[in-house]
């Protein structure tokens, strides 16, 4: 453990709760994409198969049992407790169309093909891009409240400070995964331009609005 | 082979 892997993962909860509260708080997930919470329950879930096979420590367990439980809790509030405000017609990213390339993908470029492992593979993959339908949404509204650019701007740089850790890693262990080096790189350029907003606007105290 | 991967990150 490192400073920029304890930073990183502090972020992702940090992220995860944002998401949480703003929706609990406000009692609506108006401008939140159900599609893309739906795959980070899938990542989560995928990824966080070996709660059931491997022991790593306490830290890690606990905080996969917390990213596991806010995911499907997210899930819940938007698609079930608040449904009533969730935009569906402005999330119409097709989730199929990230899947099963994706699916295709952790099948064929994997550390072993085992089930365990493809999971784990496709997990990493989907996460990188399990954004998407969030930030088409964005988009395609033009505008993201405040507290939901928060959330992403937590939720991007997670990711970022993950690979700081795997460049520490690389020279302090020896230690380097190409997969999730190279899907953690696909996923910061992904958020770049919502950075680039973020702090040009939103920390500038105006609403994240994209130019017509 | 009996070797499995140990994912030690979140």
């Amino acid at each position: 453990m490192n400073l920029f892997r304890l930073a990183g993962d502090v972020s992702h909860l940090l992220a995860i709760i944002i998401l949480l509260l703003k929706i609990w708080r406000t009692r609506s997930c108006a401008g939140i994409s159900g599609k893309s919470q739906i795959l980070f329950a899938l990542v989560f879930t995928t990824r966080y198969l070996d709660l059931l096979t491997t022991f790593i420590s306490f830290y890690n367990t606990t905080m996969k049992v917390i990213y596991i439980g806010c995911s499907y809790a997210t899930v819940w509030m938007i698609y079930a407790k608040f449904k009533a405000t969730y935009d569906s017609n402005h999330d119409t990213f097709r989730m199929e169309f990230l899947v099963i390339p994706i699916a295709a993908l952790s099948l064929l470029v994997n550390h072993d093909f085992a089930p365990l492992e493809i999971l784990w593979t496709f997990s990493i993959y989907l996460e990188s891009v399990a954004i998407l339908p969030q930030l088409f949404m964005v988009s395609k509204t033009g505008e993201a409240e405040t507290i939901t650019s928060h959330y992403l701007f937590a939720l991007g740089l997670y990711r970022a400070l993950y690979l700081m850790n795997w460049i520490w890693r690389f020279f302090a262990e020896g230690f380097f995964d190409l997969i999730a080096i190279v899907a953690g790189l696909v996923q910061t350029i992904l958020y770049c331009d919502f950075f680039y907003l973020y702090i040009t606007k939103v920390l500038k105290g105006k609403k994240l609005s994209l130019p017509a | 082979r009996e070797f499995t991967f140990i994912h030690d990150e979140l």
